[in-house]
């Protein structure tokens, strides 16, 4: 776990005083491999380590820290201000907003739709969840479920497609003044222009407000080609990392905040309709670095 | 562009860093990657460097190379209790692609003229039976569930106790996906096998684990977990078609010891192939 090899990476240096070179090098390279073991992107790897370093060498004449503390600390440091800081807070400013859900097959999408809905409605909101994947078998069936079980307004049409449901959601929302309008999207590769083209065209003809990635945080290194790819075919405002109750350390949290510098809004913590958190940066730190 | 390192008579130092880049950048590990690296290193100082490409290749293809025992009629899978169907578990993590994957290997299998039921155990996720249903209705195969809420054990022992009635060669049970750090979860899954062994103490003969191929050095942990609790005799490696690199597998295969059986390469019902190792190295190495 990085927490387990981080801690030891740590007890080794702790309390050493001033280490030499050849100790710097072998620090920097365990936190490199600590690093690529909790799946965070190797690119992101070198970048890190490579500031990491520099730090270090910069300071290794300091008289107030010894290099073994800088390391610890700047490698705390530079996680923490990859990660954003502070939380971000998902803003609606339109009304009705409209919020598409896409993402990879099977990483939480028809889920994080009802959760967020969910977390809206306690915030005093009004939000409709809309059903467009037409594509997976009994995925309308999966969300209306979930959405009425926990009375949850849900358009749905099993014969419809995602042009017209998302038309007649916006119809009846402005009927019924409903704000959000969340809508759930069939699962779709990062490769294949064809199915993000069907997001495309869903923003070209409705005023979207915010298009957030879901992401599964199991994800290994084709994570950052999944963010950028879907940043830069649909233009993202940011992500929801899902599954965050396993015990994955979530290098992906990390790399895509790193590569598209876009927000990390929620987590989601496991298959209740409350299983949704803020994303707090610091307590990701820690899962990463222990 | 690797390819430049196929036929030089020297092996620049830079050969070594970008097959460890690739090997990195493809989920295989640091650990498997080190292994891989100096092995061949050592392999390439006895050899011809001009041989160096077979030599990787053949390296990556021993790793993945498990010798396990399946029969003709079920390949790769494997029935040796006679007078029983061939009864598959298919367990995994939530949304890796279990419920599809049943899909699939029912149509391989019937493809092959052999019958097949279904045993809707994923008695807690919304819309789950309805999920499958809807591929047994396409496949016009028999399935067994009950409401959901009900006991998926006994979803299990009835799916198999139907197979036995009406002579069907391959009774697939799916489950709900779990984590495998939630313990009462990985009892429940062991409470479901426990039941299926009413019928035989050798049953099920196949515990398939599903492992998406996008996921990442969690795929060992959850590999361990799954096999500790109930004893996988194969994984099925799914969504080849997001990513074509599923790295993990080398240290499923060589440090677990666990064999690779299918993998899937899209959502359309015929998108499964039985592993072959060679095609996969060669994909990965591309
Ligand atoms: N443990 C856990 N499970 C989750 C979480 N989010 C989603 N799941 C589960 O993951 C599985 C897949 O979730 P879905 O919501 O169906 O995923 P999806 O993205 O809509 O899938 P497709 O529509 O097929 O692309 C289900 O079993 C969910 O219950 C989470 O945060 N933690
Ligand atoms: N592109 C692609 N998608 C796949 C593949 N296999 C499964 N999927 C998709 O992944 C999503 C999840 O598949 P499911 O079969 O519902 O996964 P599951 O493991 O049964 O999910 P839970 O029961 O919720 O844990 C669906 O959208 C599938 O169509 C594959 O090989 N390629
Ligand atoms: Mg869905
Ligand atoms: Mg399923």
């Amino acid at each position: 776990k990085l927490v387990d090899s981080f801690s030891k990476i740590v007890k080794g240096l702790s309390g050493k005083g001033k280490i030499s070179k050849e100790e710097i090098e072998q620090t920097i390279r365990e936190i490199r491999i600590a690093l690529l073991e909790a799946d965070v992107h190797l690119n992101v790897v070198r970048d890190l380590t490579l500031k990491i370093k520099e730090d270090v060498e910069k300071l290794e004449s300091s008289e107030f820290f010894t290099p073994s503390q800088l390391i610890i600390r700047s490698t705390r440091d530079k996680i923490l201000e990859i990660l954003g800081g502070e939380a971000t807070k998902l803003e609606i400013n339109k009304n009705p907003s409209i919020i598409l859900m896409v993402g990879l097959q099977g990483s939480g999408k028809t889920t994080t739709t009802a959760k967020l809905a969910y977390y809206f409605k306690e915030q005093g909101y009004n939000p409709v969840v809309v059903a467009a994947d037409f594509n997976r078998p009994a995925a309308i069936d999966q969300l209306v479920h979930i959405s009425t079980t926990n009375s949850i307004p849900v358009v749905f049409d099993k014969n419809s497609n995602s042009m017209n449901i998302v038309k007649k959601a916006v119809e009846e929302a402005k009927e019924k003044g409903y704000n959000p309008i969340i809508v759930d999207t069939a699962g779709r590769i990062h490769v294949d222009q064809e199915v993000l083209d069907e997001i495309k065209k869903l923003k070209e003809k409705f005023d979207v407000e915010h298009t957030i990635l879901v992401i599964d945080a199991m994800i290994g290194q084709e994570g950052v080609s999944v963010a950028q790819k879907f940043d830069e075919s649909i233009n993202l405002s940011g992500f929801i990392v899902t599954k965050m109750d396993g015990d994955t350390r979530g290098g992906v949290a990390l790399s895509i905040r790193y590569i598209t510098g876009k927000p990390l809004y929620f987590i989601g913590v496991g298959e209740k309709i409350t299983d949704l958190e803020v994303f707090h940066p610091d307590r990701v730190v820690s899962r990463i670095l222990g | 562009d690797l390819i430049k390192g196929k036929n030089i008579e020297n092996i620049s130092p830079d050969f070594w860093e970008r097959l460890e880049e690739k090997l990195l950048v493809s989920d295989v590990g640091v650990n498997i990657t080190r292994h891989i690296i100096s092995t061949l290193q050592n392999a390439v100082k006895k050899k011809d460097p001009k041989l160096i490409w077979n030599e990787v290749e053949r390296e990556l293809v021993s790793l993945l190379s498990i010798p396990y025992s399946y029969d003709e009629k079920f390949f790769p899978l494997k029935n040796d209790v006679k007078d029983f169907p061939l009864v598959v578990m298919v367990v995994g993590v939530n949304g890796t692609g279990k419920t599809s994957f049943i899909a699939k290997l029912a149509n391989y299998y019937k493809e092959k003229n052999l019958s097949v039921i279904l045993g809707a155990g994923d008695t807690y996720r919304a819309a789950a039976i309805e999920q499958l249903t809807y591929w047994a209705e396409k496949l016009s195969i028999p399935i067994v569930k009950q409401n959901m809420g009900s006991d998926s054990a006994a979803v299990a022992f009835d799916t198999i106790n139907s197979a036995i009635s009406k002579k069907i060669d391959v009774a697939i049970i799916d489950t709900a996906g779990r984590m495998h750090n939630k313990n009462n979860l990985i009892q429940e899954l062991q409470k479901v096998e426990k039941v299926i062994k009413k019928h035989h103490i050798e049953l099920p003969q196949e515990k398939i684990l599903i492992l998406d191929a996008t996921y990442g050095q969690n795929s060992i942990q959850q590999t361990k977990i799954f096999t500790e609790a109930i004893n996988i005799t194969g994984v099925a490696v799914t969504k080849m078609d997001t990513t074509f690199k599923a790295g993990f597998v080398f240290s499923i295969t060589s440090s677990l010891g666990i064999p690779i059986k299918f993998m899937t390469f899209g959502e359309n019902i015929d998108d499964i192939q039985p592993f072959e190792p060679k095609e996969f190295v060669k994909n990965l190495l591309e």
